[in-house]
């Protein structure tokens, strides 16, 4: 795991965290919902939590799909290539690129060599505003890349030992150890 | 473009998607130091973008220099490959997959491999 610059983090005032969506995005409650999802791969491990607000101008995490040139100096570049990013703490901007082809429910029957699982890339973003970087080791859901049709959601060991050197661990785990690296889900066509 | 899943991505749209944005990468595969190829200076802007190669211009030749070495150098030892320093076919694979727009190196510095060997052999200080 790695850290940005700084290691910059949430403050321990601000660990009960608020999200929004881009309401120009009009996105419908199955998208939702692949957040929602995403969210908690993260606060299951950490003290954090994760809720949604309808007030995007006030929300902690601000998400949204743009395309090309959307006004924070760093375009999105169409089908693949790079596919969303995410800042640092606390500016809490989440973007994903709207050119791609999104899947929200069932990646694994591919037929196409460009869906991309939503859910797989919102972990990794989220990793990214909570204050990690990226990481070397292939299974993490901080490494850099990853392929169309593969669908990546578990965190591995290396993202929770990064995160947990952030924020600590999860108070309301009932274990020291938190939930099991061992069911992990990781598959796809590819 | 949100779809459910793959079956349900209407036909008339995948004939459209299947051009990445780095697909031209594939004709720099062998490419080395000393040589002189078109598509060089794109490639090179793809490692400027993630860190790779410095913010000392962005008007960038197609020349194979060794900056460009260094970067990567330093891209396979972050992705796991044999750092050679050469664009071999395993490299090039590993650059035109999709990935997050985040750079792997910020200012300079990572904790990636790269970081960490580069601290190993006293060049930086990872923290």
């Amino acid at each position: 795991y790695s850290f940005f610059p700084g290691t910059p983090r949430w403050p321990r005032s601000r660990r009960d965290l608020t999200y929004a969506f881009e309401p120009r995005n009009q996105l419908t409650d199955d998208v939702k919902r692949v957040f929602t999802n995403a969210f908690a791969r993260w606060s299951e491990w950490t003290p954090l939590t994760f809720t949604e607000s309808n007030n995007y101008n006030t929300a902690d995490l601000k998400i949204g799909f743009y395309g090309g040139n959307h006004g924070d100096g760093e375009d999105f570049d169409g089908v693949l290539g790079t596919l969303a990013h995410a800042f640092a703490p606390p500016r809490g901007l989440l973007h994903l690129d709207s050119d791609e082809t999104w899947i929200i429910d069932d990646v694994f029957a591919s037929g196409s060599p460009s869906a991309m699982d939503l859910e797989s890339v919102a972990v990794h973003e989220i990793g990214h505003l909570l204050g990690l970087g990226h990481s070397s080791v292939e299974d993490a859901i901080m490494f850099p890349t990853i392929s169309s049709g593969i669908r990546k959601v578990e965190l591995a060991r290396d993202d929770v030992e990064g995160i947990q050197v952030l924020y600590g661990t999860n108070p309301d785990s009932n274990s020291t150890t938190g939930p099991s690296f061992g069911e992990r889900e990781m598959s796809g066509a590819h | 473009h949100f779809f459910p899943n793959v079956s349900s991505i209407p036909p008339s749209l995948l004939p459209n998607i299947t051009a990445g944005a780095w697909d031209s990468f594939n004709n720099l595969s062998g490419c080395h130091l000393g040589q002189k190829v078109p598509g060089i200076s794109k490639l090179k802007n793809y490692f400027h973008y993630f860190g790779y190669i410095g913010n000392i211009s962005k008007n960038f030749t197609d020349d194979y220099d060794d900056a460009l070495e260094t970067a990567v150098k330093n891209y396979q030892l972050n992705f796991n490959l044999n750092a050679t320093g050469e664009l071999d076919e395993s490299t090039v694979k590993q650059i035109l997959k999709p990935r997050c727009g985040v750079a792997d190196i910020v200012n300079g510095s990572s904790t990636m491999n790269s970081g960490k060997a580069a601290s190993m052999t006293g060049h930086t200080v990872a923290h």
